[in-house]
Parts: C-alpha cells; structure tokens; sequence
C-alpha cells in the first residue's frame, strides 16, 4: 500500500 | 472536504474574480505583476495536468483544476494583448530564476517519490508558495496599491492561509498529513504576514493602501 497522501487538494 | 478548505477554495476564486474585474472594469493591468501571473500559470499546468494522466478525484476538482488553467491563461492573455500599452515592465524586475531555481532544488530534495509525475507536483507547491513576491515587491516598490488589488492580493493569501486549519482538521479528524504541502503553505502564508498586517490596520478601515 501506498505512503503517498492521496492529492485530492487543490 | 471540511469548511475551511471549501472556504479556502472560495477564496481563491474570489481572488481571481477581482483580478478580472480590476483589470476589465478598468482596462488596464496597472500594479499587477506580469511575473507573478505567469508564475501562477507554470504552477496550475505543473499541478492540475495530472487531469491528462487520469488523476480524477470529482468533478468539483477536475473543474476547479479546468478553471485555473484556464483563467491562468486568460489573465496572462489580457496582460501581454489589450492591456499590454498598460503595463510597466520597468516596475516588475523580481527575479524569476531564483524562485523558479529554488522551487526546483526543493522538489528535488523534497518530495514524496523520484517519479516525473511526484517531482512535478512537489515543483508547484514550492513554486506557488513564492509566486506572490513579485506582486508584493510591486507593492514594495512603488509603496501603495489600488483598493482592488489590494482585495486581490488578500483574497489570495487567505486561500492559502484556509488551508492551515484544513489540515489541521484533517489531522485530528482524519489522520491525513501531507508534510510538504503543509510546509510550503505554511511559508506561503508567512510571506504574507506584513502585506496583511498593513491590509487590516488601513485598507479594512478606509484608508488607502500606503507603506509608512
């Protein structure tokens, strides 16, 4: 699984 | 999605709504850094084209990341074709390669995986936490500015500044940190720390935007 924060801001 | 980062998104909004009206109301792109503006496009076409490698989270973002590049490019048309005889690029002389410079040694070393896609996402966070500077040395320069840029200018630093608080709800309420836009947000909205102090102590109580 992935560490990455998911980018969901603008 | 929480209140603060809806609000910080408004704001942002708002902040290029009065850019547009500032400039077609009064035709004319005086006070506003061609510089900056272009640095704001670099960072929404370095951000938001991951629209082109299907990174869609809603439609409330693939549009807010449709309307940015767009009125990106819309805003740096007006300033260089009908507003250019406006213009005084005598006044715009920050410079750029050491925010862009900059901006790339920080994505280099900061950011969340050494892929194309990573490295250009971190490229615009650090970028767009620096591309007020040649707007606010504008202001610097020339020692005051029109109540609308003004307007403008604070609009702008609190979307970023709405951002503090929506992480830090999303940390307590959702585990969610997101180490590097937090950093750079927050040095985003440290730079505007003396252009606000001056925007509430005169512009909100009426008196024109001057330096002492």
């Amino acid at each position: 699984e992935s560490e990455k924060p998911a980018k969901d801001e603008l | 999605m929480n209140i603060f980062r809806f609000l910080g998104d408004l704001s942002h909004l708002v902040s290029i709504w009065l850019l547009l009206h500032k400039m077609t109301t009064s035709k004319s792109c005086t006070g506003i850094s061609f510089k900056t503006q272009a640095l704001y496009a670099l960072v929404f076409a370095t951000r938001y084209l991951d629209l082109l490698y299907g990174s869609w989270h809603s439609m409330y973002n693939v549009a807010m990341k449709i309307f940015f590049i767009g009125s990106s490019l819309y805003i740096l048309y007006l300033i260089k074709v009908p507003f250019k005889p406006t213009r005084d690029p005598a006044i715009d002389t920050f410079k750029l390669e050491y925010l862009v410079g900059g901006a790339l040694i920080m994505s280099l070393i900061a950011n969340y995986e050494y892929s194309f896609p990573e490295i250009l996402w971190s490229f615009s966070i650090w970028l767009e936490a620096v591309a007020i500077l040649p707007q606010l040395f504008i202001i610097q320069r020339t020692g005051e500015a029109e109540n609308i840029t003004t307007h403008y200018v604070a609009a702008l630093g609190a979307y970023r500044g709405l951002y503090i608080p929506n992480w830090l709800y999303r940390y307590f309420a959702e585990g969610f940190f997101d180490p590097i836009a937090v950093i750079a947000g927050i040095i985003q909205t440290v730079i505007y720390l003396d252009f606000f102090y001056i925007y509430f102590t005169k512009v909100l109580k009426g008196q024109k935007f001057e330096l002492p």
